[in-house]
């Protein structure tokens, strides 16, 4: 990777008794320009060339009386670029390009592939009454039944988080076992608040005496965790048919949520920025977690386009309060068949 | 990004008339891929 011409005839072996001082003769010495030098010199160049290419053209626009625009960065592909681009995503990520919804020129940036649509049918919802379906298309974490007073789910070996951690304080979380943890919960909650969430939660919780010949179900609590991958599908559908009753939003870090800093970083996904929604369902209460992670931070709400997230804050080290949004409060909030679409990750 | 779901469903119900019971049952393993729309877990009566 040298750029120099090497003498064709081989060199003379220096003798011993060479007069002119032992070394062979300087004249025909080579330069050595290592080829990582050329190609930074060419780049420089190029660059250089390229500026001097659009002062010329902005010299000119001026002069035609042409006021040049703020020009934002290139977040935009050239069309003739895009499938290029978006085939080299989905190698590396191993998306499935043949769901897109739309013509891969059709999507003008990375990020809005990232959070692209598929084609009608794609993942067809599955009809059984008795059946909770997956919300995301996603790798199975964790999953289990929540028992016990801190109703900790399971990290990874070594690592639990209490669930009200990850809910937030005012959950209406129904753990009837606990009801005095609940309360101690429920100090931040405001005195009308809480008449609205008593209410939601007296109407949540499961009986607190099982009667064997009573004809309702004894319910217990499940959670289930799915790790959605860089070249996932990455739209949120509905697990079942429910009733969203409120939206709590945290702010926090952006941690990565891959394997290995989920074995590394303790209380990841409480740590992580998230979005709460909680509500009802035929079994009883149901909350779905969207936990962002580094660089796919902004999480997207379809049912409350407003919600903006990702947004520069002052990263405070104790954890702010959550930022909760009621929906509707007559106990009827947004209503939700299983396998509607309600929100999105977005990239950046 | 990651999504978690916490939810009640039932854990076992003795009907009046019989000793049927109903249970929530994950039909997925830690490790599984999953797409949108598929069972994540089904209760029946047995």
């Amino acid at each position: 990777t040298s750029f120099t011409k090497k003498p064709l005839t081989p060199q003379p072996r220096p003798s011993v008794n060479a007069t002119n001082g032992g070394g062979n003769s300087q004249g025909d010495s080579s330069y050595l320009l290592p080829g990582a030098t050329v190609a930074t010199l060419l780049m420089l160049g190029a660059l250089h060339a390229r500026r001097m290419y659009d002062d010329k053209k902005t010299e000119e626009m001026r002069a035609k009386g042409i006021e040049v625009e703020f020009q934002p960065d290139a977040k935009e592909i050239p069309v003739w670029l895009r499938p290029h681009v978006y085939r080299a995503w989905a190698r590396a990520f191993h998306s499935n390009l043949e769901e897109a919804a739309l013509p891969l020129e059709e999507y003008i940036s990375l990020k809005e592939f990232f959070a692209r649509a598929l084609k009608e049918g794609s993942r067809p919802i599955n009809a059984d009454p008795q059946c909770l379906v997956s919300p995301v298309d996603g790798t199975i974490l964790r999953f289990g039944e929540l028992k016990g007073a801190g109703a900790m789910i399971e990290q990874v070996k070594g690592f639990s988080y209490p669930v009200f951690n990850l809910l937030g304080a005012s959950s209406l979380l129904p753990t009837t076992a606990d009801s005095n943890v609940q309360e101690e919960h429920s100090e931040s909650i405001t005195t009308t608040e809480k008449s609205k969430k008593s209410w939601w939660r007296v109407s949540l919780a499961s009986p607190k005496v099982w009667d064997p010949t009573s004809s309702r179900a004894k319910r217990g609590l499940f959670y289930c965790v799915i790790y959605l991958s860089p070249g996932d599908y990455h739209r949120i559908h509905s697990p079942a048919d429910w009733n969203i009753l409120v939206r709590r939003h945290f702010s926090g870090h952006l941690y990565p949520v891959n394997e290995r800093a989920t074995r590394t970083i303790r209380n990841l996904y409480i740590e992580n920025e998230r979005v709460i929604l909680e509500g009802v369902w035929q079994e009883g209460f149901m909350a779905l977690a969207a936990v962002g992670a580094t660089n796919i931070g902004s999480i997207e709400l379809f049912i409350e386009p407003e919600l903006q997230t990702n947004k520069p804050t002052k990263k405070s080290l104790r954890s702010e309060l959550p930022e909760e949004q009621i929906y509707d409060c007559e106990g009827v909030g947004r209503v939700l068949k299983k396998g509607d679409e309600l929100g999105a990750f977005n990239m950046g | 990004s990651t999504v978690v779901l916490v939810f009640q469903a039932p854990i076992s119900k003795l009907l009046q008339e019989g000793d049927s019971s109903q249970e929530f049952n994950f039909n997925v393993k830690c490790g599984d891929r999953i797409r949108v729309g598929e069972a994540l877990g089904r209760w029946h009566s047995s």
